[in-house]
């Protein structure tokens, strides 16, 4: 369902 | 013991700052130096002759700009990635927008009520085509009294955690877990206010309902702009702001 925040979430740092 | 706990807060307040440094999205010296820099009334008109869509559409972008930064705030800050992902997106489904919001005094000058938006200052009125008059009222209002406060740096950075970190948002697994983190956050704002001297401004801190109340009207005003432009949403507007207000 947050799928966008999820991804920038798991994201390293950057 | 009482000197281990202290050296515990001074390590959060660092890492708040710190945090709050690196994702800050504009210094605040090169605010400060551009504050006088406004539109001329030739760019506000054409501002005012845009579509009503392209603006809904710039402000998005320039809002999902902000919030990544305040994703990347939130990654940094001590304990917010040990919390689980559902508290994670809880926390910033709820408060990104309200971060947004506290950090916008820092781009708004005062002084004649214009705030930093597409390189250069912007009153109010450039924002007519948006059809959200009273939303734009209230969002300068709400700046120019933070604005009132003089914030430092390391105030707006304490205090939007403080926004961040909220063990009373709905829908959390872990409430403890948030209020243990929340209850640090809220120990080393108190300290730093007492070690300037500025203990007086808790007292004039904004209630939480009033960035909720903005939080609310931003969306609402999505939605009748989603009834007038049925689709213009979903085909240009970016999939991160879809996701957290659509």
């Amino acid at each position: 369902k947050h799928r966008i925040l999820h991804k920038l979430l798991q994201n390293g740092n950057s | 013991s009482p000197t281990s706990a202290g050296v515990e807060i001074e390590h959060l307040t660092q890492n708040v700052l710190k945090s709050y440094r690196e994702t800050c999205q504009l210094r605040a010296e090169d605010l400060q130096l551009r504050r006088w820099d406004t539109f001329s009334r030739e760019e506000v008109c054409a501002y005012q002759r845009k579509p009503m869509e392209e603006m809904w559409q710039r402000c998005a972008g320039r809002i999902t700009e902000a919030i990544q930064y305040v994703v990347e705030f939130a990654k940094r800050l001590r304990g917010f990635m040990d919390l689980c992902q559902n508290d994670q997106i809880v926390l910033l489904k709820a408060g990104a927008m309200e971060v947004v919001l506290v950090r916008m005094c820092r781009a708004f000058n005062a002084d004649n009520r214009t705030v930093f938006f597409e390189g250069k200052y912007a009153g109010a009125e450039l924002f007519r085509s948006l059809g959200c008059h009273e939303l734009i009222s209230s969002i300068f209002d709400f700046a120019q009294s933070l604005c009132a406060l003089h914030f430092s740096e390391s105030e707006v950075a304490l205090f939007s955690a403080l926004v961040l970190v909220n063990a009373n948002r709905p829908w959390l697994q872990d409430q403890a877990k948030v209020a243990r983190l929340q209850g640090h956050l809220d120990v080393a704002f108190r300290v730093l206010l007492r070690r300037t001297r500025r203990e007086g401004l808790l007292a004039r801190l904004p209630p939480p309902g009033r960035l909720r109340a903005l939080c609310s009207q931003h969306v609402e005003q999505l939605q009748a702009f989603r009834r007038l432009h049925p689709g213009v949403l979903h085909a240009a507007f970016p999939p991160l702001y879809r996701e957290l207000f659509a």
